[in-house]
């Protein structure tokens, strides 16, 4: 199956997104 | 009239739901007594809620661990799960507490949230960091230790984020190894 993958970038984007 | 971003309010799924822990070394409780499960998530979202909620691994007290582990793994050895398992260490000296530990934990957190590891995430059941008087401890449980390929490519990457300059080498250490050792240092199975 396909995996999800989030690199650190995307990740640290949410972390400061509303 | 606007059109509703999903971006805006659809959270971000996980591959795995995770579970965050605690111990505190009480000596006048059990060593299961003093391990705490603190939430579990399976969102980006809900990863950033919990991790923005509680403190860096450097504010904690001498004896204290946090460990995330893929739901269903519990942080020690005797799960089924860990037991024919080891872990990457690393161990940092003093200075590194003020200067390493809380990004290298954050780091370690985002690669075992994001999958970082790609097929070889399967292998990964969590991660530990231990504050200690002589030098914090940092480290990345997996499942199997003969499994080299996967637990290559883990140390591999892990150091890569980590920043580590190819020259120090890290270390791991099958948890058989780790519980039956006699003194203080354990055999590395693995370096990268």
């Amino acid at each position: 199956g396909t995996r999800i993958i989030y690199d650190r970038k995307f990740l640290l984007e949410c972390r400061s997104s509303p | 009239s606007a059109v509703a971003n999903p971006e805006q309010y659809i959270k971000h799924p996980l591959q795995n739901r995770w579970a965050l822990w605690y111990f505190k070394n009480d000596k006048s409780k059990s060593w299961t007594e003093n391990l705490r499960l603190i939430a579990k998530f399976d969102t980006v979202e809900d990863f950033w809620a919990l991790y923005n909620h509680i403190q860096q691994p450097s504010k904690l007290g001498y004896g204290c661990d946090y460990c995330l582990f893929k739901d269903g793994i519990k942080p020690m050895w005797e799960d089924d799960r860990n037991k024919l398992g080891g872990r990457w260490l690393m161990t940092l000296n003093k200075q590194q507490r003020h200067n390493d530990l809380d990004r290298y934990w954050m780091e370690t957190l985002l690669c075992l949230i994001g999958e970082s590891f790609d097929e070889a995430s399967d292998d990964v059941c969590g991660a530990v960091v231990n504050v200690r008087p002589k030098g914090d401890k940092l480290a990345i449980w997996t499942g199997n230790c003969q499994n080299r390929d996967a637990i290559m490519t883990i140390g591999q990457q892990y150091k890569e984020r980590l920043n580590i300059p190819s020259k120090a080498l890290i270390g791991y250490q099958s948890h058989d190894d780790t519980s039956s050792k006699s003194g203080s240092t354990t055999k590395n199975m693995y370096t990268v």
